[in-house]
């Protein structure tokens, strides 16, 4: 899971 | 960021602009659905606002200020520029039954229980559905013009691609976002019946018209 990450994509 | 994600953001980014261009270049938004664009236009705006807290890339903030400007010109030009050939009439799909829902569900399945990530998740599940307001108009209407089904098919295949950019991220970077996963994978679905449509009359020449 991505989660606390920046989201990269659009 | 490989092939499936740019192929995809390319397509998304061809959708937006074929429709830009079709009402522009015609005077007229007949047969298209503002309320789909509205909503759109939500979807960018929700999704963007780490805009102002994070910089990811050049390519991630142009694009995103492409995407919103792009999406709030639509509105624009469907509201406002050729309101006079805006199809009202036949534009009736009710909002609030997805905004609310989606409302809701964003706010009890989230990653995080924070505003900027809620707005997010908000825009994601909208996303999966925004383009229901415009498969409800064609099915009222019973055809769509052929521009307008090129600009349809530029918009599901972006969520096709993003869904192979996913296996791609899980495979060689041990990545993956179930929130976005699922609701690709609705989104994507919901254009099935129209890519099958696309594929057996609009790329043989035909108008897409249904039968009656």
């Amino acid at each position: 899971d991505n989660n606390g990450k920046p989201k990269d994509e659009l | 960021m490989n092939i499936f994600r740019l192929t995809g953001d390319l397509s998304h980014l061809a959708a937006i602009i074929i429709l830009l261009l079709k009402i522009w270049k015609s005077r007229s938004c007949a047969g298209i659905s503002g309320k789909s664009q509205i909503l759109f236009a939500l979807v960018f705006t929700t999704r963007y606002l780490d805009l102002f807290t994070s910089f990811i890339s050049l390519y991630n903030t142009c694009m995103k200020l492409i995407y919103i400007g792009c999406a709030y010109a639509t509105v624009y030009l469907i509201y406002a520029k050729f309101r006079a050939t805006y199809d009202g009439n036949h534009d009736s799909f009710r909002v609030e039954f997805l905004v609310v829902p989606v409302g809701g569900l964003s706010v009890l399945i989230n990653h995080d229980f924070s505003p900027l990530e809620i707005l997010w998740t908000f825009s994601i599940y909208l996303e999966s559905v925004a383009i229901l307001p415009q498969l409800f108009m064609i099915s009222k209407t019973g055809e769509a013009e052929t521009i307008t089904t090129h600009y349809l098919f530029c918009l599901g295949l972006y969520r096709a691609l993003y869904l192979f950019n996913w296996i791609w991220r899980f495979y060689f970077e041990g990545f993956f976002d179930m929130i976005a996963i699922v609701a690709g994978v609705v989104q994507t679905v919901l254009y099935c019946d129209f890519f099958y449509l696309y594929v057996t009359k609009v790329l043989k020449g035909k108008k897409l018209s249904l039968p009656a």
